[in-house]
């Protein structure tokens, strides 16, 4: 099975 | 005092039919640079970025930083209202809490003006760092959109893989499996219409094709799409807008559990 990764886990709140 | 113009108003409307689908109230950033939007679907999967330069608008005023929140239902529904030949004009007062539409035909007949009521909208900013990506894909972006409806037919997921021999979009579901290889193609007198791989490695990655379906809302605004993959980041599939910018939608990749 997959698991769906999440944006914000990629790039930093600015 | 914000007041922006433009000629091309069919632009606004499809930007807005291409992000309404992922993202229900946004923030659109004015300045002097132009109108940015950034914005996550609400599972925090997809991520909009749209740009619109200022050069790109017949007349373009905006005497300070501001962030105008809309929902995009209601815009859509506004934006529906207006010819696809309309000239439009957006406009704001500093201190106001309204966004007026304005509307022109072609030929001057017929002018509406619609005022809209504006949202304070708290959202999370991502700063994306520009990245050198391993794989870049530029294709027809009716291709592109015949694929993932294609596979959707037949699975949830797609995975993109980029080898030497060109991209491959392939997918698994119930009734069977399914791919679609896409090989680099320069059509010399039809440079919209030729697929053009850059790879610097290899790369495979698996994502939700319910976003990728979403993101082919974008298709009338360019008739290329560029996508942009590497092993470790989210993937980018960009439709530039004609002379004024574009509008990128990043997406997740799934990984294995």
């Amino acid at each position: 099975a997959c698991v769906q990764l999440s944006i914000t886990e990629f790039y930093r709140t600015t | 005092m914000f007041e922006v113009r433009l000629v091309q108003g069919s632009l606004l409307k499809k930007v807005v039919e291409a992000i309404r689908e992922l993202v229900t109230d946004a923030n659109i950033d004015c300045s002097s640079t132009g109108l940015s939007l950034q914005a996550m679907d609400s599972s925090h999967v997809a991520l909009i970025a749209l740009l619109l330069r200022s050069d790109g608008f017949e007349h373009f005023r905006c005497d300070r930083n501001v962030s105008i929140g809309m929902n995009l239902a209601n815009v859509s529904k506004i934006l529906r209202t207006a010819g696809n030949d309309d000239i439009i004009t957006l406009k704001a007062d500093d201190d106001g809490d309204l966004l007026t539409f304005m509307f022109e035909s072609p030929n001057q007949d017929r002018i509406s003006d619609i005022e809209m009521k504006l949202m304070d909208i708290k959202s999370e900013h991502l700063g994306i760092p520009d990245a050198e990506y391993e794989a870049v894909i530029k294709m027809p972006s009716q291709e592109f959109l015949r694929i993932c409806k294609d596979l959707s037919n037949i699975g949830d997921t797609v995975v993109i893989s980029v080898t030497k021999e060109g991209v491959k979009f392939s997918t698994r579901g119930d009734i069977g499996n399914a791919n679609i290889v896409c090989r680099q193609n320069t059509t010399l007198d039809k440079p919209d219409d030729s697929t053009i791989i850059q790879m610097k490695e290899p790369v495979s990655l698996t994502f939700a094709l319910r976003y990728m379906n979403s993101f082919t809302k974008a298709t009338s605004l360019s008739s290329s799409v560029t996508i942009s993959m590497s092993s470790d980041l989210p993937i980018v599939v960009e439709y530039k807008i004609a002379d004024m910018g574009y509008l990128r939608f990043y997406l997740a990749p799934k990984i294995e559990d």
